[in-house]
């Protein structure tokens, strides 16, 4: 199947330093 | 104090399959349609699609009017681009009272199932999503690309339901944008509901 992207995993990303 | 502090990460730059391209339009009724659509910004990892969504205004602040539209590179906001206008839309109509309490967040989904590729093999179909500011209820929208294509349209319409958590009862429904183009009176034909 193609690739998805969990929401779990793409909302861990939302603070990190490289997105603020 | 060197070794105590953590390394310095290096991020790997998540990628998704398809870069994105977030547009505002602003209402300004001296201008034309098209004068008051801008290209905000595109993006095609997960970090820069945080930076942009962190930057800008959440919708539920931004003035009655107003619209975000998340489209596939290559493909523009409106019904008439090549991508769109075979297509049509499953359309989210909210109340007044849920800008306060579901506007924000059924949009956030919005984009994650659109950037996160939710709609398994029938991601390939999906053209963006719009989300409209307005004084009489908001919408929110997601844009497919050929409203013939019953399999695809009814998969991304119950897996977009489905994660905005919208009760079994509820039903949205898709248009076409040729049907909602030329509709006389105020509502157009469902070609699907789920």
């Amino acid at each position: 199947g193609k690739r998805q992207y969990d929401r779990d995993f793409l909302l861990g990303f939302q603070f990190m330093p490289a997105c603020i | 104090q060197r070794a105590a502090s953590p390394p310095r990460q290096r991020f790997l730059r998540w990628r998704p399959p398809n870069r994105w391209s977030l547009w505002f339009f602003k209402n300004d009724k001296s201008k034309t349609w098209q004068a008051n659509l801008r290209l905000i910004s595109k993006f095609d990892t997960v970090e820069d699609f945080w930076a942009l969504y962190n930057h800008i205004q959440l919708s539920s602040n931004l003035m009655s009017g107003c619209d975000y539209s998340l489209f596939k590179d290559g493909i523009e906001p409106m019904w008439e681009d090549e991508r769109n206008k075979r297509g049509g839309r499953w359309l989210l109509t909210l109340n007044k009272q849920q800008r306060r309490s579901d506007l924000d967040r059924f949009w956030l989904e919005t984009l994650l199932c659109l950037v996160g590729e939710a709609f398994d093999d029938h991601s390939d179909d999906v053209c963006g999503a719009v989300v409209n500011i307005r004084t009489k209820g908001d919408k929110i929208a997601v844009w497919t690309a050929d409203y013939d294509n019953r399999e695809a349209v009814t998969h991304i319409g119950r897996v977009y339901k489905e994660r905005l958590g919208l009760p079994m009862k509820m039903t949205i429904g898709y248009q076409s944008h040729t049907d909602t183009a030329t509709k006389s009176g105020s509502t157009t034909k469902n070609k699907f509901v789920v």
